[in-house]
Order: structure tokens, then sequence, then C-alpha cells
């Protein structure tokens, strides 16, 4: 839930401001390859409804804000290009060869999914980059991110919650690995949304 | 066989 606040979060800033300033395109296309590599079982693995009608929220919401950002008319001239400079292959063939040799199954599936989760853990660095270069920092993409992060943290709860309350519930050290090291990496920007939230006073990250 | 707790999480 927190993890679609965010979406809306972000959806709501660029619908409404016609806006993508402060937001970085390489953090939401590596979204979308995260969400497109995890949900490869969509159609064959069945879990539940909800779980059904969120993977398709997921991915056609960030498919949606990639065209904002891409496409749209005025969206398009507000992206800051230029300070959004981090470049995708940076993560994404690490992560693709921490995949191919952690793993618990040597699958194409297991493995994309496994490459998945790695790249979710990391897919925010390009967005904390930008937020440093970025002097004004509306409160939508400040809460946008704080969402993004506290999702990942929310998880870390859940996963206590069902290891010690769940009969079946088997160990998963490579997502919960990836979720401690996708938690930490918010850790700065939490203390600087807290500090700002407690004082009344603007977001801003020291440079 | 479901593994329970593996891929049932978003």
């Amino acid at each position: 839930m927190t993890h679609l606040a965010s979406i809306c979060l972000l959806l709501l800033k660029i619908h409404t401001m016609k806006s993508c300033a402060g937001v970085s395109l390489k953090t939401q296309e590596l979204y979308a390859l995260v969400f497109v590599t995890r949900y490869l079982d969509l159609f064959s693995n069945f879990v539940s409804m909800y779980n059904t009608i969120m993977k398709i929220i997921f991915l056609s919401s960030t498919f949606g804000i990639i065209w904002y950002m891409r496409g749209h008319k005025l969206v398009r001239q507000s992206y800051d290009k230029e300070q959004d400079t981090f470049r995708h292959y940076f993560l994404v063939i690490p992560c693709m060869v921490l995949a191919l040799v952690i793993h618990s199954k040597f699958t194409l599936l297991e493995v994309l999914w496994t490459f998945s989760i790695y790249l979710e853990a990391v897919a925010i660095l390009p967005q904390l980059v930008l937020l440093q270069r970025t002097r004004n920092i509306d409160n939508l993409t400040g809460n946008y991110i704080f969402c993004l992060g506290a999702y990942r943290a929310l998880y870390l709860l859940n996963w206590i919650y069902r290891y010690f309350m769940e009969k079946n519930y088997h160990a998963q050290w490579i997502t919960w690995m990836a979720g401690m090291i996708q938690t930490a990496i918010y850790a700065d920007f939490f203390y600087y949304y807290f500090k700002s939230w407690k004082k009344n006073e603007r977001l801003k990250l020291p440079a | 066989a479901q593994r329970t707790g593996s891929h049932d999480e978003l």
C-alpha cells in the first residue's frame, strides 16, 4: 500500500503540476526493468487476485510515468536531463552478474526474478543523486521518495512477522539481504526527511 | 509445488 501511495504521489505531481522536475527518468526505467523481470510469472503463478492486480498496477503505472516523462509535451520539457546522468549499466550489469552467481535455482525465470530483487535494491540511486543536485525539492517529490523507501522497510517487519507466525514459511535470504540493503540506502534520506519534517522546513539534502 | 513465502510477494 505504501508502494501504491508512492506511485499515486508521483502521478499526482506529474499530472497536476505537468512537471517532472526532480524526478529521475533513470530510476523509473530501472523500476520498469525490475517489474518486467519480476512479474514474468504474471500468468503462470497465480497467488491471489490482489497480487495479480497489484502487479498490473505497478507495471502499467511505471510505463505510464515513463511515457509522461518521455512523450508528454509539457512534462518532457521539465525533465532535468543534464542533472540525471546516472548510467543504467552501472547498476544493471553488476546485478545481472550477481543474479547469475547467487540464486536459488538456475532457471531463466528464477535468475531474472533474482536479478529484479537485486536491481530493485539499488534502483533508487539515480533518484537520490538527482535529489542531491536539486535545490528546490517539492513536497510531492519528497513524499514520493519517502513512501518508496518506506515500503521496503515495512517489508522487513512483515518478513519478521511471517518468519515467526507462518508454519510453512521458508527463509529467503536473497530477498532479506537485498531488502536490508535497499532500506539502508534510504537511511540518509530518511534522516533529512524527518529532520525537515520536525522543523517544518522544506526538504533539503546537503551537497 | 508452491513454496510458501518465496514468490508470493510483490
